[in-house]
C-alpha cells in the first residue's frame, strides 16, 4: 500500500548539505502497526515527513496504492493529506490563535464538514483524550502534555486511513500514554494503518512490527526477521 | 536552600479560571537531585515555572536562600535566573533567528562574557551533547531531539547553581538520554541542585528524591518516607 524504493533525502542551505535519509527502501501493507525507532538525528521524523505527504524525496519512487505521489501537484498532495493521513507532529504546530476545539475541527473545515458536524466530531475526539474541560482554551493556556493531546485529536478528525505519529507519547505521563494507545489499537483493529515514532519500549510493544532507523537507513526491520 | 511555602497559582482568562497549583509546601536543600512525576495537566511545569522565578505565585511565600523571592522586581529576578538558574523548558523555546551556537551563547551575552570566551563555552557544551556538527544550524534545520539537546546545553551556559529541566529526555532516544543523564549527575555530584520533571521511570532513577504531583497538589514526597 505505501511503497518507498530508492529514497533520499537531503537538506541543502548555503555550504550547510545534510544527508538526512540516505537510501530507503520500505514496504508497509494497509492496517500495519509500525513503530520507527533510533537515534537522536537519525532520520526518522524525515522519514515520516516524506510518508505524510508534507515534503518531497530528494530521489527515489514513493507510491501510495501503487499511485506515484512523486507526481502530485501541490494542490492533490493537500487533497491526500487532508482525506487519507492525520498527522501527530513532534512539535504539535497547533494553531495559536484558535481555541482548542477550533483547532480540531480545522481539518474537518477544509473537507467541507458542515458546523454542526465538525463541533459534534470535535468534542468527542477531545473528550476522549480526556480534554473536554479545556476546549475553550487557546494552546498557550495549556499543559505540553494537553499541547501534545490536541494534536492527536487533530490527527483523528477526518477519519484517516492512516495515521503518522511523531513521538506522540514524549510528553505524556504513563497512565495517560496507555489511554492514547489504546484508543490508536483501536483504531488499528478497524483496518487503520499506523506508524508511529516513539524511543520508549512499553509504547513500541504496541506496534506488530519495529524499523530502527540509523544515520538516514534502516538497519534493522522486524518483518525481514520473521520472514 | 529553595523554600516553597502554601503556594497556590490560578490563572484567570476571561471567565476561565483553573487552578494550576493549590496549596504547595516545597523544601529543596542545596545539592540535592529531585524528580517531579505526575499526570499531564496536574502542574509540573507551573510549579518549575514558579521555581525558576519565570512566574510568580497568586499567593504564598518563595523564598531561595533565605530571600523572598516575591518581593523581588523584574530587573533582579532577570538577574537571578540568568546567574543562578539553568532552565530547560518543555518546548525548548529556541530564537528561530540565531544559529545553534548563538542561542547557547546568549545567556553568556546577558553577564558580560567577552565573545571569544562565549564561543569557547558554548562549543564546547555542544559538543558535550553531540551537536558540533550542527553549530551553525538554525533551530528549524534540526531534529526535535537535537533542539531538545540545544535547550540543554544554553541551560548550562552560566555555570548555574539550580538546573531545572523539563521533559529534557521527552524527545530523545534511550542511549542519548542517558548522555544527558550523565552531564546531570556530574553536575549534581559537584554541588548543582537539580530539579527535573520527568514522565519515565528510568530517568527519575537518576534522582534521590521524587515529588509525585496530582490536581495541583504534592501528593507524595519520597523524602517524607525515608524520615
Ligand atoms: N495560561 C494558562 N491559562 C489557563 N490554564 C493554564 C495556563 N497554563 C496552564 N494551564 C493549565 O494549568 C494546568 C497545569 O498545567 P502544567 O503545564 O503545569 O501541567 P503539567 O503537569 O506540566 O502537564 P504536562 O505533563 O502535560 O506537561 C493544566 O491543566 C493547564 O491546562
Ligand atoms: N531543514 C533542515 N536543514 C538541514 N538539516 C536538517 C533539516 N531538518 C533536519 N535536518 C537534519 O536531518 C537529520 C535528520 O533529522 P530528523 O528530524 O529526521 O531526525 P529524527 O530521527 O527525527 O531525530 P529526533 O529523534 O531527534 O527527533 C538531523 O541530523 C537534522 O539535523
Ligand atoms: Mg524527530
Ligand atoms: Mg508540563
Amino acid at each position: 500500500m505505501i511503497h518507498l524504493e530508492n529514497i533520499a533525502k537531503s537538506y541543502v542551505n548555503g555550504d550547510i548539505r545534510v544527508e538526512a535519509l540516505k537510501n530507503i527502501h520500505l514496504h508497509i501493507e494497509k492496517g500495519e502497526f509500525v513503530a520507527i525507532m533510533g537515534p537522536s538525528g537519525s532520520g526518522k521524523s524525515t522519514l515520516m515527513n516524506i510518508l505524510g505527504c508534507l515534503d518531497v524525496p530528494s530521489s527515489g519512487v514513493f507510491t501510495i496504492h501503487q499511485q506515484r505521489i512523486n507526481d502530485f501537484s501541490e494542490v492533490e498532495l493537500a487533497e491526500l493529506r487532508n482525506q487519507t493521513i492525520g498527522f501527530v507532529f513532534q512539535t504539535f504546530h497547533l494553531l495559536a490563535r484558535l481555541s482548542v476545539l477550533k483547532n480540531v475541527e480545522l481539518p474537518m473545515l477544509y473537507r467541507g464538514v458542515s458546523p454542526k458536524e465538525r463541533r459534534k466530531r470535535a468534542m468527542e475526539l477531545l473528550g476522549k483524550v480526556g480534554l473536554s474541560d479545556r476546549l475553550q482554551h487557546n494552546p498557550s493556556q495549556l499543559s505540553g502534555g494537553q499541547k501534545q493531546r490536541v494534536a492527536i485529536a487533530r490527527a483523528l478528525a477526518n477519519d484517516p486511513d492512516i495515521i503518522l505519529a511523531d513521538e506522540p507519547t514524549g510528553n505524556l505521563d504513563t497512565m495517560t500514554s496507555m489511554e492514547i494507545m489504546d484508543i490508536l489499537s483501536d483504531l488499528n483493529k478497524q483496518g487503520v494503518t499506523i506508524i508511529l515514532v516513539t524511543h520508549e519500549e512499553e509504547i513500541a510493544t504496541f506496534a506488530s512490527r519495529v524499523i530502527t532507523v540509523r544515520d538516514g537507513n534502516i538497519i534493522e526491520d522486524t518483518k525481514d526477521a520473521l520472514t
